[in-house]
């Protein structure tokens, strides 16, 4: 463990606990795109699946368990929720997520490390990551006004992954033999897809004005 | 081990 990577997990965590509280608190899901949401909820689902196999900490357990209760929850309470769901505007969050699925599974039948259930499916969860937040950047365009928490939930989830890019550098100069070309370059694409929402929400933030999506 | 170790990050 480095300061990098715990650095990217407590955001991370920060992350879901915002959006948590949003929906907890103020029973809204407005401007949240529950097609971001399942489709974190799959990444978790497919990533962990070694939870009951393989032991490395129990902070790696613990944490594993926060993010895919709080992903499954978070989806509950969009699809379930007699007042959550009402505020969840179906119309705009119309992004084809399954269309996204699809091609990361079959990258990750074609491109992995080890030809394995586990390792295929890991890999699966590392494309399907990169490209999870598209429904989410899509959603905060057609809504336009953001709201502060929503702004920050996707804010801290783009910091997240950006934490770990350095984590992989400082492993990569500290470990031997520490190279993993797909967990790096799909770390990259996930990051970069967040680029330019970063450069407007900095910009709102400097000019603490509203944080607004050109259309 | 020549291999490095990635599963044992989030």
């Amino acid at each position: 463990m480095n300061i990098f990577r715990l650095a990217g997990d407590m955001t991370h965590l920060a992350s879901v606990l915002v959006l948590l509280l949003k929906i907890h608190t103020i029973k809204s899901c407005a401007g949240v795109s529950l097609k971001t949401q399942e489709l974190y909820a799959i990444v978790f689902a497919t990533r962990y699946l070694d939870i009951f196999t393989s032991f490395y900490s129990i902070y790696n357990t613990l944490m594993k368990l926060i993010f895919l209760g709080s992903s499954f929850s978070i989806v509950w309470y969009m699809r379930y929720h007699k007042t959550v769901r009402r505020t969840y505007d179906r119309e705009q969050d119309t992004f084809r997520h399954w269309f996204l699925v699809l091609p990361c599974l079959l990258l990750a039948l074609l491109i992995h490390e080890k030809f394995t259930f586990l390792e295929v499916l890991w890999t699966f969860s590392l494309y399907l990551e990169a490209v999870a937040i598209l429904p989410q950047l899509v959603l905060l365009q057609r809504t336009r006004n953001i709201d502060n928490l929503t702004g920050q939930y996707v804010f801290l989830l783009g910091g997240y992954r950006g934490f770990y890019i350095l984590n992989w550098i400082y492993r990569y100069l500290t470990e031997p033999h520490f190279v993993h070309w797909i967990t790096w370059i799909a770390g990259l694409v996930q990051t970069l897809l967040y680029a330019d929402f970063f450069y407007y929400y900095f910009q709102s933030w400097k000019n603490n004005k509203k944080l607004q999506l050109p259309a | 081990p020549n291999k490095s170790y990635m599963k044992d990050e989030l």
